[in-house]
């Protein structure tokens, strides 16, 4: 998923409907839009109130080509209706030469439309997961709505999860929450400012990011540590050994933690059977003691490092791994051998991470991004937030 | 009823990248269409298509000019300057 940069400081949040569509009754209309922003209450406290008249957070109107906004609609298909993110005012307009439909193939369905346009209305982008209702493209009629991990996990992170008992009024199946689990604190240590080299960094099904370092962990703000951290790994992770050496969590939503020849599955911070098991048995053809590992955004597969060779694993064919693998390392071209830690960052990007340096990667070119301060960078101030450290490593990639 | 028109040229691609981010807005402007420089053209549509889940070629090929024409959602898919990623 992907942030503007802006939300709304309430969670009670108003709109309106100023203009109707010509092809549908007002009061279906009126039940559709309440469904479409009801998407967005069933995984945090936003509540969302409809007026008929006075001022309101978002204001929505069913238009035809240039309607006041510079931004001209261009008739039936194409561009179907845009909206404002907050601190553009959140308004939410739809092209009225569509047909617009409900509960039905045919046309182009409200619902989902409008569900998508109250995102960016609530400060979400475009994600590049096709199954995310927040993907650009309409996807056509869909009898049975779900709303993908990508986009509950962008919501929370706008407006956290829902701890209040407000049931939207549309229906879906109650969520099934997980206990939140409090482990007890372990004071913040300086330590990783001054040793940053880690043992493994991966997100957590809800977006969470985490760096494992001996036995503790860190809990990532999108550019420091959050606070109360660093904190046991076996308070929160039950039967989950220190220094583990590579872990991912894969779109089954479970975790997978490996340390020398063995294995461990999780569902959140629970274990996720009898664990461990041995590497071999699980995830044949990948060697043991691992340096690194990671599924890559590019083509959703899972790739593991180890010395100079990575190895390619997809669950979905037999074998898992090609006879071609393993292959170079310098394949990923200017990225180093005997990695720590590799990650798809919820930024959309990939990362590697080598003592206390940490290298972004390109995707489309395949190869170390290009940016200013240069890569590798000094994973202590981009990650942890250690503040009197350097930001970049004073010397230009090769 | 109006209908858009499908993607189907050089200058209609360039105007769909620049309605969506992948070029500047300049390219919109059919008086400088045609200006964009080789590099900022491919990579613009290496950006899209790694975006949309396309094979990443760099050329403005069939299946490109296809997932362009699909109906879709007004707002930009590049909002911002590229730094809107998170800080790292």
């Amino acid at each position: 998923y992907a942030l503007q940069g802006s939300r709304w400081r309430v969670k009670n949040l108003t709109y309106k409907i100023s203009k109707y569509p010509k092809r549908l009754k007002r009061v279906d209309v009126d039940a559709e839009i309440a469904r479409a922003f009801a998407v967005w209450s069933e995984d945090t406290d936003l509540t969302f109130t409809r007026k008929t008249s006075g001022p309101v957070h978002i204001e929505i109107k069913f238009v035809e080509s240039e309607h006041g906004d510079g931004d001209a609609f261009d008739g039936q298909g194409g561009t179907l209706a845009h909206a404002f993110f907050p601190v553009f005012g959140g308004d939410a307009h739809f092209d009225d030469a569509e047909l617009w439909t409900i509960g039905s193939p045919r046309g182009t369905n409200l619902f989902q439309v409008a569900a998508h346009e109250f995102g960016h209305s609530l400060g979400l982008s475009h994600s590049d997961q096709s199954s995310a209702l927040m993907a650009p493209f309409y996807r056509g009629f869909e009898p049975v709505f779900k709303l993908d991990e990508d986009d509950k996990a962008a919501i929370q992170s706008l407006y956290g999860r829902k701890t209040n008992q407000y049931t939207p009024t549309n229906v879906y199946p109650p969520s099934t929450q997980r206990p939140s689990y409090t482990p007890p604190k372990v004071p913040l240590d300086g330590s990783v400012c001054k040793d940053s080299k880690v043992d493994t960094i991966f997100n957590s099904e809800n977006g969470d990011t985490f760096a494992f370092k001996g036995d503790k962990y860190y809990k990532l703000t999108t550019d420091s540590v959050e606070e109360g951290y660093p904190k046991l790994i076996s308070k929160n992770w039950p039967g989950l050994p220190a220094n583990i050496d590579a872990a991912f969590t894969y779109k089954n939503g479970k975790t997978y933690f490996f340390k020398g020849t063995q294995y461990w599955r999780y569902h959140g911070s629970q274990m996720d059977g009898a664990y461990p098991k041995e590497i071999s048995e699980g995830f044949t053809g990948i060697p043991d003691h691992l340096d690194a590992a990671m599924v890559w955004g590019g083509n959703g597969k899972i790739y593991f490092f180890k010395g100079s060779k990575f190895w390619r694993f997809d669950p979905a064919k037999k074998p898992p791994v090609k006879a071609s693998y393993p292959k170079p390392i310098s394949n990923w071209e200017g990225v180093p051998n005997n990695l720590d830690a590799a990650l798809r960052y919820t930024n959309g990007y990939t990362y590697f991470f080598k003592g206390d340096k940490y290298y972004r990667f390109h995707d489309a070119r395949f190869a170390v991004d290009t940016a200013t301060p240069p890569f590798p960078r000094p994973t202590a101030h981009w990650w942890f937030g250690c503040k009197n450290t350097p930001s970049s490593t004073g010397f230009r990639r090769r | 009823a109006v209908q858009s028109a499908p993607v189907s040229t050089t200058s209609q691609a360039e105007i769909y990248l620049s309605q969506f981010g992948y070029l500047p807005a300049s390219a919109r402007n059919p008086a400088s269409s045609g200006l964009q420089d080789k590099h900022t053209w491919v990579s613009a549509i290496e950006e899209f298509q790694n975006f949309a889940g396309l094979n990443v070629t760099g050329e403005l090929d069939e299946e490109t000019m296809k997932l362009m024409s699909l109906p879709r959602c007004g707002v930009r898919d590049r909002v911002g300057s590229s730094d809107t990623r998170s800080k790292r």
